[in-house]
């Protein structure tokens, strides 16, 4: 059976997150 | 008037064996016997006269294997690259139907069968009755596949790639080598987005090369577009990909086959923005066929 | 608008009717074609939020029924296998995730030893809708989707069911933390001409957001301790850093309704630490008015449980409302004042003996006007109103002139009223006097009471 598991990723910045777009 | 005779060809085992589906030339899906490499090809052919009484004079009888690479904008320019011939009768003269049976024992089919935009790769069995003017031919197609093991080094593709103070992404995929009904895993991860995103997808895009130095030609075609990020991430955002090949129809890769064609796969990560600009990011994978679970017991 | 969404309900009309009859033919894979033709009206980008509210009920409505289909077939043992990975196979990922999370549900219904993997994928897989209105919509349909088969302490499942409390927290807050994202980001969408529209707009899709924390509360499992060390936590984190008023006084006054006071007494310094971290623009007085008075009504419930004995409520509010103050340099002071009222409603409420938690507050707000400097405030003014309503508390409260004149700081602050308003509030105190036949004794105290100065004033302003 394939691995469909997701990658492990990087929790966003807080101020990234809510920042405006750049 | 008409055939003086119908050339039927029976395979041993038939009944148990799998088919596979072609395309042919004219782009009709076909359903042919599959075979791998090694396997013997035997089985019968059966010349049935059409009318009873009548004779059929003939120079000999004889079956063939056939393995060859056609390009579709040069037909004079076939290479036969496995060529097995059985005789069935000497020359004579059929006055009744008759059966003959045949055996091509352990037959290397060393490539895969494909059928493509610009080349063909066929295996065949071609059934000749020798005539003074005209032979009487059948053709009778089969269906190869290469079977590849699990590699033993598969890494993951990881990369920084970016247009500077514009665009900055990681992306990366679960491995460089799949199997035609494995899944692409992978992620997209913004370091940097001073544009403004639409949406994101994914291609799978194969490469047919035919020819060789200043007459290569490449034929791209998209076979998938897998829209994976709708809207416009900011910095920090990590995308998740996951996709199924088996949604799509594939072919292993292809390298240099027989120094005459090559089929080649690639993900082409695209990013769309609000003007319809693209940015892209192409990647080469290995696709192999995994053996069936029976086979791999 | 009206057109736009009138042509997509019809697609949705045409395309639902033919799901539910492949459907009733059992043929499954052509109903989900016809589900994904239906949920691509879903990718729009024409329509309000308003006019994509009403595209989406009507669409989820029909998802509704492809559900009941899958969880019956399940039910009878005809599964289908692999249908998770089937609908994965949707080209454009507004569809797909739709279906996911359809088809998510059944399995976790069906198969409940997969529930925690399938609910962390769901919510992790919905990060691929960026797009703020769209990703929305999507993950409230995942919020209501779940909403019965999330794990929780006291639970009627069997053995193999996977997944606990935590878990169930972690898919909520994350669900939570994404949409507060989406919403938040509205902000930058579109022209800045447009931005009291998109103001508009955006208070109109809060409720998807708050529906995390109503989420939350319902969970049996979420304890005063678990809400203490990773709720509250959770939602104040993204609340802070987000930054943006409109998120932040929606989502604290939705903390303060949604979850009950017993919990809301034991986080009162989280709480009201972040009250002083939030955007200037924040209307924080109602917040905090808002939370005293829920408190108060609270203590004084007949049938409830009181203030715990342990819980200085009044010091804390006092001390956080303080630092609140600080922190605001901007705070009208009106708004100040009107805080100083909620405080000495606490007081009065709570702690009705405590005369002298009342006088600390006449106190404090002594020692702020004299920080701002003040020196008078005009009857016509805000300031002045509240003051008045800060003063009349404790004479309504206490209907003693006598115990209101005890009140150290009391007399200090009349001196900020002008003429007009003293004279009002002279007035006040001898009517109260008068109806409740008040007895002054003696000398002393008439003249206390006659006395009552600013600047050599007393009742002078009646005389």
């Amino acid at each position: 059976v394939a691995d469909t598991r997701r990658l492990m990723s990087k929790r966003q910045d807080l101020t990234d997150a809510y920042g405006p777009p750049s | 008037l008409g055939p003086a005779c119908e050339i039927d060809v029976l395979l041993d085992g038939a009944e148990s064996r799998k088919t596979a589906e072609l395309k042919s030339e004219d782009g009709k899906v076909e359903k042919h016997f599959l075979f791998y490499d090694g396997e013997s090809v035997s089985g019968k052919v059966n010349i049935t006269m059409k009318q009873p009484g009548r004779r059929l004079e003939h120079n000999g009888i004889r079956i063939e294997f056939i393995g060859q690479i056609e390009l579709f904008y040069d037909k004079s320019n076939t290479h036969e690259f496995v060529s097995l011939v059985k005789e069935l009768a000497l020359p004579g003269e059929l006055t009744q139907s008759r059966s003959y049976d045949f055996d091509f024992m352990q037959v290397e089919k060393p490539y895969e069968s494909y059928t493509g935009t610009n080349v063909r790769l066929r295996y065949y069995l071609k059934v000749s009755i020798a005539r003074r003017l005209t032979d009487i031919v059948k053709e009778y197609d089969l269906v190869v596949h290469q079977l590849a093991t699990f590699p033993d080094v598969n890494t993951s593709i990881k990369m920084e790639v970016g247009i500077e103070d514009c665009l900055h992404i990681e992306f990366e995929y679960n491995k460089s080598k799949y199997h035609l009904k494995d899944v692409i895993v992978g992620k997209i991860y913004f370091l940097l987005v001073r544009i403004k995103i639409q949406h994101m997808e994914l291609q799978l895009i194969k490469k047919e090369i035919t020819g060789a130095g200043a007459n290569t030609t490449t034929e791209s075609e998209t076979i998938a577009k897998y829209e994976i990020m709708d809207g416009a991430p900011v910095k920090g955002e990590s995308i998740p990909i996951r996709l199924f090949l088996s949604g799509y129809e594939l072919t292993p890769t292809m390298r240099d086959v027989n120094k005459k064609f090559s089929v080649r796969y690639f993900i082409n990560l695209v990013l769309i923005d609000e003007e319809d600009r693209r940015y892209f990011k192409q990647q080469e994978i290995m696709l192999w066929r995994k053996a069936p679970e029976k086979l791999r017991r | 608008q009206e057109k736009l969404l009138d042509e997509a309900l019809q697609v949705v009309k045409v395309q639902s009717f033919q799901m539910k009859r492949c459907l009733d033919k059992n043929k499954l894979m052509d109903g989900l074609k016809h589900a994904s033709n239906m949920l691509g009206e879903l990718r729009t980008s024409m329509l309000s939020p308003k006019s994509y509210y009403e595209l989406y009920m009507a669409v989820t409505d029909e998802l509704h029924h492809l559900e009941v289909f899958l969880l019956d077939e399940f039910a009878k043992g005809r599964k289908v296998a692999d249908l998770y990975e089937l609908v994965q196979y949707a080209g454009n990922i507004i569809p797909r995730l739709y279906l996911l999370v359809t088809v998510g549900v059944v399995y976790i219904r069906t198969y409940s030893q997969s529930r925690k993997d399938i609910l962390k994928d769901l919510v992790e897989m919905c990060r691929g809708v960026q797009h703020p209105l769209r990703g929305l919509f999507l993950r409230n349909y995942l919020l209501q989707c779940t909403r019965n088969v999330l794990p929780d302490d006291c639970e009627n499942t069997d053995e193999k069911a996977t997944g606990e409390i935590s878990d169930s927290l972690d898919f909520v807050l994350l669900n939570f933390a994404e949409m507060n994202k989406l919403w938040v980001r509205m902000q930058h969408q579109g022209h800045s001409r447009e931005k009291e529209k998109r103001e508009r707009e955006r208070q109109e899709l809060r409720i998807l957001v708050g529906t995390n924390l109503v989420r939350l509360s319902q969970l049996d499992g979420v304890t005063v301790d678990k809400f203490k060390q990773l709720v509250l936590p959770g939602i104040l984190e993204q609340l802070v850093n987000c930054r943006d008023p409109i998120a932040q006084e929606y989502l604290m006054e939705c903390i303060i309704q949604v979850f009950p006071d017993e919990f809301h007494l034991q986080t009162l310094n989280l709480f009201l630490r972040a009250c002083a971290e939030l955007h200037q623009n924040v209307n924080v007085k109602n917040i905090i008015i808002a939370l005293i008075d829920r408190l108060a009504l609270f203590a004084h419930r007949e049938d409830g449980p009181g203030i715990p004995s342990d819980i200085r409520l009044f010091d804390i509010f006092s001390q956080q409302v303080a630092s609140v103050i600080q922190s605001r340099k901007d705070m009208p002071t009106e708004d100040i004042v009107s805080l100083q009222v909620s405080l000495i409603n606490l007081a009065m409420k709570c702690y009705p003996d405590r005369v002298d938690y009342v006088d600390k507050v006449l106190e404090t707000t002594v020692e702020i006007f004299g920080r701002i400097n003040l020196e008078r405030v005009t009857t016509s003014g805000a300031v002045s109103r509240e003051l008045m309503r800060l003063l009349k508390i404790p004479v309504d409260t206490y209907n003693d002139i006598l115990m209101v004149l005890q009140l150290q700081h009391f007399r200090p602050l009349f001196d900020y009223f002008d003429y007009h308003s003293r004279k009002n509030m002279s007035c006040y105190l001898l009517n109260n006097a008068l109806e409740q036949d008040t007895n002054i004794p003696t000398q002393e105290q008439v003249r206390t009471a006659m006395n009552i100065k600013i600047s050599g004033d007393g009742l002078e302003p009646l005389i």
